[in-house]
């Protein structure tokens, strides 16, 4: 079982150290707020309240024991840089912080912080593409080339059958799944004969640049 | 082209108004901050500082064009309920809000709200699941029951075809891509006699559980 060391504990904090114990992860959770302490401490293997550029009191509560820290205070850049001092310190293998721009992620990546995430930038960017893909729901990208999309499915295709629609050859889309409304049960094993119904949603994998070419030839 | 507008222009607000002006949409953004209205000014059709709790300002730039309206407040709940409402009355179709947690969010539902967004709490649980699968390079939940999962090829995968190990019916697993490194090119039709190759990246869709299941049989 992993050891996993938790930061500060606004809501991404808490939201990581609450998962991580219900899954059985041994947490050890750190904030100077009493209240924000309290809040995980059913979840957690070690709530403490105290202020965790202190170096002494993370050694002092086995922090070195954790294989994972998550640093999750966003607003106070000396905090988070202080708190990824002390992981080195501490030989911390592998260090995740918040940060709230690129300035401070460049920073904290000097520092030594081996992943940042960006919680408003990287929710920007989904809703973004949630919102340029009308008909489409979703968009994940896979990597450069590949995403999944699950999209409404376009008029004319409703009464197919995915076999004799052969998406896979003509638009070289592979779909993995159908759902019958946006928050339905995905169904992954779809016959290729049955026929699409009305207001069906396709899931597919394939290039991002098809599923582009196929939002625009089907208005 | 859609019309979009954008209340609040902290790094989530102007990311979406950044991206969507880019490509080709029309962004409306409102900020009372002259800092952030200029930092966005060149990606925009309408980049205006004031008070969007105030009405008669959104009437007046054209606000009710808006088939989108995303408000980017977090931090001022009082901000982001006026704002919903100044949309409703405007007759805005689609109302995207950030919310920083679940009460605000229970708010802002009530209040009209169509798609609530919370960045932390979102990134959190992307995070947790990262943390979780230390040979699963990443987790992607389609819903409650399915997920796509890419994990590092076990050992004794190495040297055999997939058709060879029929994992669909073996594990209830889709295969649908290999990678031959975590950030190589995503390989969506791989033949299944192909034999699995050292350090190979599987990425499979199945049910959620079956997944935590190969990854204790697999240690
Ligand atoms: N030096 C410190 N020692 C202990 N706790 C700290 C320290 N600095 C900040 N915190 C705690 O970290 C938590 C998160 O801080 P901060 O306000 O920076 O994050 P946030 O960006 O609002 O968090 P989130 O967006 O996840 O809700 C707070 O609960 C705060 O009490
Ligand atoms: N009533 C208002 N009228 C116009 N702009 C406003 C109003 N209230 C807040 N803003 C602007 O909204 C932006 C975001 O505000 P806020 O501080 O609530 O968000 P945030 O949670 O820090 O944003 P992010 O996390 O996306 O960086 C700020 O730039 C602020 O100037």
């Amino acid at each position: 079982v992993k050891t996993i060391g938790v930061l500060g504990l606004g809501v991404f904090g808490s939201t990581i150290a609450k998962e991580l114990g219900e899954q059985h992860y041994d947490v050890i959770a750190v904030d100077k707020d009493l209240i924000d302490v309290n809040r995980v401490e059913e979840y957690v293997v070690q709530a403490v309240q105290g202020n965790f550029t202190d170096i002494e009191l993370l050694r002092s509560i086995g922090f070195s024991n954790c294989e994972v820290v998550v640093i999750g205070t966003g607003s106070n850049l000396e905090a988070s840089v202080m708190a990824i001092m002390n992981c080195k310190k501490l030989g911390i293998k592998r260090i995740i912080a918040k940060a709230k721009n690129r300035t401070h992620m460049e920073i904290m990546q000097e520092m030594g912080a081996h992943e940042i995430v960006r919680p408003e930038k990287e929710m920007g960017d989904k809703v973004a593409r949630n919102i340029m893909r009308n008909n489409i729901l979703d968009v994940i990208t896979l990597d450069d080339e590949n995403s999944i999309i699950e999209f409404n499915a376009p008029e004319r295709w409703i009464g197919r059958s995915l076999k004799e629609m052969d998406l896979r050859k003509k638009y070289k889309i592979n779909v993995i799944g159908m759902k019958s409304d946006p928050d339905g049960k995905l169904a992954i094993n779809v016959p290729p004969e049955e026929k699409i119904k009305p207001g069906s949603f396709i899931v597919a994998i394939g290039n991002s640049e098809t599923f582009e070419h196929l939002d625009y030839t089907d208005q």
